[in-house]
């Protein structure tokens, strides 16, 4: 089973153009296996982008270089999964 | 003893195989109105059930609603088994609802991508895709939401076949997807489509394959923000409106666009609520706010497209 210790989401409020297509570059990427879960259309909607743990430091480095504020969501993403894991299972009994 | 259908808590997120048990239940529960109806298997031969909705009648208008079409989406179908409930007991009951189904039939597709649903239980709880093989690739999967006859291949949908929004070889060349798409035509009579997503809080109509407007635009529109009003009306969950293109991005091969395309007008996909802080992990005492908010809108197309045939 396929896990994502370390994994973090991080919600990117755009505000401007210049960081909407910034962010669009970043879709092309594949070296750091982004996944995005809400993609950079509008400054209107936040992107959403889960970062594996292998390039939480190259991504949070590439968005401070360009001055894009962002939070993180999701801490630890395996965390989250092993919550929802045990309930269900707690709930099936 | 019979399972009863109070025996499941819709507030928590459950296996295929508890959701298709679920449905005999329910079935057994109102067993003149509702049936469960296989309409093909799945890549992996899983069974694909529709829920339908009917008091009689023969071929009568029909509205469809499928949701769990990623599979990630969990809420997705719990909203979509929580709604199916809501259907059935309160047939009788609320007096719109029951003229409804007096009039027109339901078709609803809990599990409308049900290979990646297991897989998202068992291996990969971010999997989007459908499981089939693609041809000289190791990535397996489509989007099945960029594989309908609807621009296909076009703006928005990816080549790539290990890409999350890869649109397939071909349109319907997902068998999920035809199954969906040869009851559809067999039947001939829905007067709307429904495709519940999630998250991101959005109401939307076609077009995803181009950004031109439908010719519909104008009653589209107005529907999803009386929709919407009507959702947000209860917890607040703020909604956003508007057409795939412009309100998200463009996005080829969406099923909405196809539904639309084959005559059916009141074609609508929903993007279900997010906390801001969990996205496809919701937690599951969200289930039930988000699927109650959603029935009001959800509601109100079904009570518009009754009052509008056409």
């Amino acid at each position: 089973e396929r896990t994502f210790v370390g994994d973090q989401v991080l919600r990117i409020t755009l505000q401007s153009q210049e960081q909407l297509r910034v962010l669009q570059s970043l879709e092309h990427e594949e070296e750091w296996q982004l996944d995005f879960w809400l993609h950079p259309v509008s400054t209107d909607l936040p992107v959403d982008i889960r970062v594996p743990s292998s390039s939480l430091s190259t991504i949070k480095e590439f968005l401070l270089t360009h001055n894009i504020p962002f939070t993180v969501i999701i801490e630890n993403l395996q965390e989250l999964i092993d919550m929802e894991k045990t309930e269900m299972e707690e709930n099936q009994k | 003893k019979k399972q009863s259908t109070r025996s499941i808590n819709f507030g928590a997120y459950h296996t295929l195989e508890t959701i298709y048990s679920w449905m005999d239940t329910l079935v057994t529960q109102y067993p003149h109105l509702v049936t469960k109806q296989e309409i093909g298997k799945s890549y992996e031969n899983r069974p694909m059930y529709v829920l339908k909705f009917s008091t009689g009648g023969t071929n009568r208008p029909a509205i469809w609603i499928d949701t769990g079409i990623h599979s990630r989406e969990w809420v997705s179908p719990a909203t979509g088994l929580w709604t199916a409930n809501k259907i059935a007991s309160d047939f009788g009951s609320d007096a719109s609802l029951t003229s409804l189904l007096n009039t027109m039939d339901i078709y609803m597709l809990i599990l409308a991508n049900p290979d990646g649903y297991v897989y998202t239980h068992t291996n990969d709880r971010m999997w989007r895709k459908t499981r089939s093989l693609n041809s000289g690739s190791l990535c397996r999967g489509v989007d099945p939401n960029r594989n309908w006859d609807a621009g296909f291949g076009g703006p928005g949908a990816s080549t790539s076949p290990c890409s999350d929004s890869y649109h397939g070889p071909f349109a319907h060349s997902e068998i999920e997807v035809k199954n969906v798409v040869d009851l559809i035509k067999s039947h001939g009579n829905f007067k709307s489509f429904i495709s519940v997503h999630a998250y991101s809080q959005l109401l939307m109509y076609p077009y995803g394959y181009t950004c031109t407007d439908v010719a519909d635009k104008a009653e589209l529109d107005s529907i999803g923000r009386a929709a919407t009003q009507k959702l947000t009306s209860l917890y607040g969950t703020y909604y956003k409106v508007g057409n795939i293109c412009n309100i998200i991005y463009p996005a080829s091969g969406g099923s909405i666009d196809w539904s639309y395309d084959t005559g059916i007008k009141y074609s609508f996909a929903f993007e279900l609520r997010d906390t801001g802080y969990y996205g496809f992990l919701l937690p599951s005492n969200q289930i039930i706010p988000t699927a109650t908010e959603t029935w009001l809108a959800l509601k109100h197309i079904m009570e518009y497209v009754r009052d509008h045939p056409y």
